[in-house]
C-alpha cells in the first residue's frame, strides 16, 4: 500500500456554514481538531457560504463527526477511505500498462 | 524515452525531469532546456523554453505548475502542454504562429522539494521543505512568499500554518530564482499564468485588496473568452474574475506579484474539481482536463498577440 497505508479509514467532509455563528463553529473545530485543510487554505478564510473541505484522520473521525453532529452542522462525505482514493490516482493505468 | 512517456498519469519528480531532458534532446529545434537555480533541497530548478530560436526580439509567456505539492493535476497539465506543442507544431497553423512569434517558458514543477515530498512521505504537503528549527513546523507556503503586500491579510506569520509566509519575502530560493528570472525579463514577458487545483476558476489580480485592475477590460476579456473555450470542450464550467473575490483574499502571491512587476496578464488556474476528487483527480481525467485547459491557454495567448 501506498504511504504504508497511513491514509486508511481517513475521510474528507464538506460542510458549507450558512450562518456567521456556525462558520466560526467551523473555524473552531478545524482550529481543535488541527485538520487538514483542502479548501480554504485556512481557517481565516472560513466564512458564511464558504465552501469548506477537511480532510479528518482515522483516529480523530468518531470525535469529530460527533462534535459536528451535536453543532446540528450539516456536513457531507465527500470522500469516505482517502486511502482507497490515493491508490485508485497513482498505479491504476500503469497497473493495467504492465499487464 | 519521451515517446514512451505516458501524459494520462501521473509522474514522480524524477521521471518529470528525465522527461524534460528527453524533449530537450528529440525537439532540440523547439525545447532548450536550463537551470535557474536550485531549491531548498538542491535540487535543480528547471524550464523548458518552446519556441523557434530567434535573432529578433520575441515576447513570452511564463507558465508555472506545482507552486504547491499536493495539486499534481498542474505538473500533469505542464507537461500535456509541452507534448501539445512539439506534437502540433508541424500541423497547426496557430501553434506555428505561437511559437514562430514567442516563447513560452516552462516550469513543470516549481516546488520541486514539496512535490518530490508529497511521492514519498506526505500526499497532501502544500509548502516548501525549508526547515525553520526554532518552531519545529517545516515549510512556507510558495504562494504567499513573494513580494507584494507580504504577509498581510491572507497569509500567516506562523511558522506550522499552510499559508505561512515565510521569515521574509523570497525567502524561499525557488521563489527568489523565479522571481529573479522574471524580474530580468519584465519587458519580454507578456503573460504569467500559474497552475493550480481545485476549484474551477480562473483567477487575475488582485489577490491582496478589492480593487480593479487597471487593464480590467482587457484581462477581463481574455478570461471571459478563456472560460468559454474551455467549456466547449466538455461544458465544465470555469467560474473567473479577481482573486479577492472570485475565491478569497491573500497577500504575496504570484500573481499579484508578476502583475506589479509589469506583466500585463497575470492568471492562476485553479484546474478540476470542484472537490468530488479534489486532489486527487483520477488519471482518467488528466487527458478531459488537459485538453479542455489546453483551449483556454490557447485562447489567452491570442489574445494578447493582439492589441487591446
Amino acid at each position: 500500500h501506498l504511504y504504508n497505508n497511513r491514509y486508511a479509514g481517513d475521510q474528507v467532509i464538506r460542510v458549507t456554514p450558512t450562518t456567521d455563528e456556525e462558520a466560526e463553529v467551523v473555524r473552531n473545530i478545524n482550529q481543535q481538531f488541527k485538520t487538514d485543510l483542502w479548501q480554504p487554505s485556512s481557517t481565516f478564510n472560513i466564512r458564511t457560504g464558504t465552501i469548506v473541505d477537511m480532510h479528518i484522520e482515522k483516529n480523530t473521525l468518531q470525535t469529530f463527526l460527533a462534535w459536528l453532529q451535536q453543532t446540528g452542522i450539516q456536513y457531507r462525505i465527500l470522500i469516505p477511505d482517502l486511502q482507497q482514493e490515493i491508490e485508485k490516482q497513482h498505479g491504476f493505468k500503469r497497473g493495467r500498462s504492465r499487464r | 524515452s519521451e515517446k514512451g512517456h505516458d501524459y494520462e498519469v501521473y509522474h514522480s519528480l524524477e521521471e518529470i525531469q528525465n522527461w524534460m531532458y528527453d524533449m530537450n534532446k528529440t525537439y532540440s529545434d523547439l525545447v532548450h532546456m536550463f537551470s535557474i537555480g536550485k531549491s531548498y533541497e538542491k535540487r535543480p530548478l528547471f524550464i523548458l523554453r518552446l519556441g523557434k530560436t530567434s535573432q529578433t526580439y520575441k515576447r513570452a509567456v511564463w507558465i508555472d505548475c506545482g507552486i504547491h505539492a499536493r495539486e499534481w493535476i498542474g505538473p500533469a497539465f505542464c507537461q500535456w502542454f509541452v507534448k501539445e506543442v512539439v506534437q502540433t507544431y508541424n500541423n497547426d497553423p496557430v501553434m506555428q504562429m505561437f511559437l514562430n512569434r514567442l516563447y513560452f517558458y516552462i516550469m513543470p514543477v516549481l516546488n520541486v522539494d514539496g512535490y518530490h515530498f508529497s511521492w514519498t512521505n506526505d500526499r497532501f504537503w502544500r509548502k516548501t521543505r525549508s526547515k525553520s528549527y526554532r518552531f519545529g513546523c517545516n515549510g512556507v507556503d510558495a504562494n504567499r512568499n513573494w513580494n507584494v503586500q507580504w504577509c498581510d491579510e491572507g497569509a500567516s506569520s506562523d511558522p506550522c500554518d499552510d499559508i505561512y509566509c515565510g521569515p521574509f519575502p523570497e525567502s524561499e530560493p525557488e521563489v527568489k530564482a523565479v522571481a529573479k528570472f522574471l524580474r530580468k525579463r519584465k519587458h519580454q514577458i507578456k503573460a504569467y499564468l500559474s497552475f493550480h487545483a481545485y476549484a474551477q476558476m480562473l483567477l487575475y489580480p488582485y489577490s491582496y485588496k478589492y480593487e480593479e485592475i487597471p487593464n480590467f477590460s482587457c484581462v477581463e476579456s481574455a478570461a471571459h473568452k478563456a472560460v468559454n473555450a474551455l467549456y466547449s470542450v466538455h461544458g465544465i464550467r470555469y467560474r473567473y474574475g479577481p482573486a479577492s473575490t472570485t475565491m478569497y483574499v491573500s497577500s504575496g502571491s504570484s500573481i499579484d506579484w508578476a502583475y506589479k512587476n509589469g506583466i500585463p496578464y497575470a492568471f492562476a488556474f485553479e484546474l478540476r474539481d470542484t472537490g468530488h476528487y479534489g486532489f486527487l483527480l483520477p488519471d482518467s481525467l488528466i487527458k478531459p482536463t488537459c485538453t479542455e485547459t489546453m483551449l483556454a491557454v490557447k485562447n489567452i495567448t491570442l489574445h494578447l498577440l493582439k492589441k487591446c
